[in-house]
């Protein structure tokens, strides 16, 4: 998997 | 959205309200750590900087502000009910989690930048604030059932997001190592803690039924 922030999440 | 993130916010709601409700019932801060509810301030301070310019939706939106809002408003009201003359059990050198979660947030980020290490910083604080409360807990010896219901509830809430990150992870390809590697250690943080509220909490439940 791509390591990416999860902008979305609290 | 998934049903574990999902249940992890409500649960990390709840832990607030709960929290709140005791404090204001009682109107007594003792039991509560002072210095966590104050890091937690600076936890989502440092995290939702966000909110200034970028829009994810109303849902995100209106969380991060009730996080924000809620905390101060903790902080405020076990300094209004705090007595001086108490002995305190707060006793926990905070400013020891605040350096290391600095200096995690400085190796671990995403970009060298000033937003982006102050949302690692968070998430390293975060993961650790909880240590001072742990520490009243164990100094007063008994607490009152209501601080660790909170205690417990705001564990489970990042304990539900290693799920999400697992189901994301299969279902969108998804991975924040730092969000996952901090919420791992928080969970492991709590695990002391869970364990102990099993015996004493879920077993005694037991014990009351016929």
């Amino acid at each position: 998997g791509k390591q990416t922030k999860n902008h979305d999440e609290l | 959205m998934n049903i574990f993130r999902i249940l992890g916010d409500i649960s990390h709601l709840i832990s607030i309200l709960i929290l709140i409700h005791a404090v204001s019932t009682t109107k007594s801060a003792q039991g509560i750590s002072l210095k966590t509810q104050a890091a937690y301030v600076v936890v989502f301070v440092s995290r939702y900087l966000d909110l200034f310019f970028r829009y994810v939706s109303l849902y995100n939106t209106l969380m991060k502000l009730f996080f924000i809002v809620s905390s101060i408003y903790v902080v405020f009201l076990l300094n209004r009910y705090k007595k001086n003359s108490e002995k305190t059990n707060d006793i926990f050198p905070v400013w020891y989690l605040f350096g290391g979660a600095f200096v995690f947030a400085l190796i671990f980020n995403y970009e060298f930048s000033i937003v982006e290490i102050l949302w690692s910083f968070s998430l390293w604080l975060e993961s650790v604030a909880i240590i001072p409360q742990l520490v009243v807990l164990q100094r007063t010896g008994e607490a009152q059932l209501l601080t660790t219901h909170y205690i417990f509830a705001l564990g489970l809430y990042r304990a539900l997001y290693i799920p999400n990150w697992i189901y994301r992870y299969y279902t969108e390809g998804r991975m924040d190592k730092i969000a996952v590697i901090s919420g791992i250690l928080q969970t492991i943080v709590y695990s002391d803690f869970f364990y102990i509220y099993y015996k004493k909490v879920v077993k005694n439940l037991k014990f009351k039924l016929p």
